[in-house]
């Protein structure tokens, strides 16, 4: 049986928030390692993937590997029912037919319980090969977000170019086009305002605005994203969380 | 408009 136990029911709810948009049926592959989610987008142009560690809960136990088939918004209507500050427990048996989602206020005089009902999921399990990426940019998670937000107005497409110097972000639409460049910088005060570029070979990608733009929000979940790029690869856009991560690879768009 | 690819021509079944 699954029991997990997290102190802040808010980052459950953020996580199922940043990616049912995208994903709305799917199995949480539940292990003695935690809980974890791979999905394709209803078009099949980005794979989510999403990894809770056991030791991100306060308390955690899964003696038997369970594929947990579950509807994302029925999970956010339940989700719904409990606050941000409130301990959640996620509780399923062995052969379950629903999962039971619990609720504790920090003043522990208000427990609620709901029950979501399972579906059998039968999905495609893609594996993700070892890539070596010519480009790794870190940089605030709120400046992409922002990026994404300001070109979605002008272009269906941004096309990232990575070389030591910086990152461009480029747009070209029919009412004309823009670009932000950002260059590598530190601060030791502030190290979730850097922007860090690792680069083996200059890349360049062009990618969907509307899924980089959906990727945006897991933009709460993590001061920080990091893009990995490989020349006519995925892109790999990853916001790391306190025990685990949540990534979401887009197919580029090929120039013919 | 550019060409898409699925993401499953990158990651194979596994």
């Amino acid at each position: 049986m699954l029991e997990g136990k997290l102190e802040q029911a808010s980052l459950f709810k953020k996580v199922v928030e940043a990616v049912r948009e995208l994903v709305q049926d799917c199995n949480f592959d539940c292990t003695e390692n935690g809980l974890a989610l791979q999905a394709m987008d209803t078009s099949h142009v980005s794979l989510v993937s999403l990894l809770l560690t056991a030791d991100g809960f306060s308390e955690y136990r899964c003696d038997r590997n369970l594929a947990l088939g579950i509807n994302l918004v029925s999970l956010t209507k339940i989700l719904r029912c409990g606050n941000n500050e409130d301990i959640l427990t996620l509780e399923a048996g062995d052969s379950a037919d629903s999962l039971v989602v619990r609720f504790e206020n920090t003043q522990q005089d208000r427990m609620s319980e709901y029950a979501l009902k399972l579906m059998d999921i039968d999905q495609e399990h893609l594996g993700i090969p070892e890539t070596e990426y010519a480009a790794s940019i870190t940089m605030p998670s709120t400046e992409f977000q922002r990026i994404c937000r300001d070109m979605q107005s002008i272009s269906e497409s941004i096309t990232i170019d990575c070389t030591k110097g910086g990152v461009k972000f480029t747009c070209e639409g029919d009412i004309g086009s823009g670009s932000v460049t950002l260059k590598p910088n530190s601060s030791a005060d502030k190290p979730e305002l850097c922007t860090k570029i690792d680069l083996s070979e200059p890349v360049s990608l062009t990618l969907s605005t509307k899924y980089l733009l959906n990727f945006c929000k897991a933009t709460g979940l993590s001061q920080q994203v990091t893009l990995k790029l490989a020349d006519e690869n995925p892109i790999l856009v990853e916001y790391p969380l306190s025990a685990g991560h949540l990534r979401f690879y887009l197919a580029p768009k090929l120039d013919e | 408009p550019l060409d898409q690819d699925a993401i499953s021509t990158f990651f194979r079944s596994s």
